[in-house]
């Protein structure tokens, strides 16, 4: 697969603090957990009730979705197999025709 | 053979060149490709310029597209701009008055990244000696309020702001190009992904720019004739509310650089697919794009208070 399907099994996964509590959770969280943020793009930019989409590996989202289930902090997967949606988006490069 | 290119997918940086250079050929009275410098790793930074000759007094729009490598519907409206801008009567019109300058690819060395290796890369591809970590964020490195609020000085974050202002050759020749020409720059646009929004200055404090109402009213006819197209819904406004606080943002150093309407897109989506915009959703995200950028290109010919 596309680049050399390294992204199979990785999800994206989007919470939205609604408390200053839980904002600083997460600030913390992801600037120990080494997470591509997707959005806001840094933990620092993290704020109450902005979305915050996070792209993890397979083996973290599940610790990460513990975090949140323990933290008490509403969450919900945007994408459940990254691999799948990077094929999708730009098709099967060979099937472009171009004259 | 004729020359096809297809507006409805997205394309790695060499099949972009090759468009510009087809662009460049087939319309000599309207299109004139040049390089305003080289990337880190050497490759050319093409700018295309629209409109009938530019006279001395001429307005001009500076559009820029792929500052974020992963951002790939950036580049995509860039290409889509430039063939209505060629095709469209209206914009035929409007490159009468007015000339645009077109970056379809303002970070090329971490588009080709994004391509492949890391199709989550969003940075440059510069290498700072002393740290193990690559690039530099693009959008934190203008020479306003720099490294301050919203960005970071270390090295292995997305939003690292870089040894110094301007560190990055793609900036410093960017912003060489804008100081040139900033007489008759008078709308800068610069189009990111994603979230749908539609933001003016200040990113890097909580303040009210002086030309607010006239700003503030373009953004909001942009956001409704957006809106006109697919009924999709773009928030407006100062990018420190209504994204988060950040510092040395080309907005922002465009705007104190005396261009009075600067601008930055957030395209869509506001989340489901986010970078992994499908190519079937192209067409729509630069249809309703194309109609506020009109109006914002429209808004030039008039005064404002």
């Amino acid at each position: 697969g596309l680049y050399d399907g390294r992204y199979a099994g990785d999800q994206v996964i989007r919470m939205i603090p609604h408390s200053y509590e839980e904002v600083q959770f997460l600030r913390r969280l992801f600037e120990n957990l080494r997470a591509d943020l997707w959005q806001p793009n840094a933990a620092s930019l993290i704020r109450q009730d902005g979305a915050v989409d996070v792209h993890v590996g397979r083996g973290a989202a599940q610790e990460l979705k513990g975090r949140l289930r323990g933290a008490h902090i509403g969450h919900r997967v945007l994408i459940s197999n990254l691999q799948m949606e990077v094929e999708n988006q730009s098709g099967s490069r060979s099937s472009r025709s171009r004259r | 053979s004729e020359f096809q290119h297809n507006y409805e997918v997205y394309h790695p940086l060499e099949e972009i060149q090759n468009w510009m250079f087809e662009m460049n050929r087939t319309h000599p009275h309207l299109v004139h490709m040049f390089s305003i410098g080289r990337s880190f790793e050497g490759r050319p930074l093409y700018v295309l310029q629209l409109g009938k000759r530019a006279q001395p007094r001429k307005k001009a729009v500076w559009i820029d597209c792929g500052a974020h490598a992963r951002e790939w519907i950036g580049p995509a409206f860039c290409q889509w701009f430039v063939r209505e801008a060629l095709t469209s009567y209206h914009m035929r019109r409007l490159l009468t008055q007015l000339s645009f300058y077109v970056m379809p690819v303002f970070n090329v060395d971490g588009y080709v990244f994004s391509w492949t290796t890391d199709r989550f890369w969003r940075k440059t591809r510069s290498k700072n000696g002393r740290f193990k970590c690559w690039g530099v964020d693009i959008n934190r490195n203008w020479r306003v309020k720099w490294c301050d609020e919203g960005a970071s000085s270390h090295p292995c974050d997305d939003t690292y702001c870089g040894p110094y202002p301007e560190s990055e050759p793609e900036v410093k020749a960017v912003a060489k190009f804008l100081r040139k020409h900033r007489k008759r720059i008078k709308a800068y646009i610069s189009i990111h992904a994603y979230a749908q929004m539609l933001l003016y200055p200040y990113s890097y404090k909580y303040a009210t720019i002086p030309n607010f109402s006239c700003v503030e009213d373009t953004a909001h006819k942009a956001v409704m004739a957006l809106y006109s197209a697919y009924r999709e819904r773009y928030r407006y406004g100062p990018a420190s509310t209504t994204l988060y606080v950040s510092s040395g943002s080309s907005m922002d150093w465009a705007y104190r650089n005396g261009i009075p309407y600067a601008f930055a897109f957030e395209l869509r989506d506001t989340g489901h697919y986010g970078f992994l915009l499908p190519e079937s959703l192209i067409r729509p995200t630069c249809t309703e794009t194309m109609r506020a950028v009109n109006t914002i290109a429209s808004r030039l010919l008039r005064k404002c208070p």
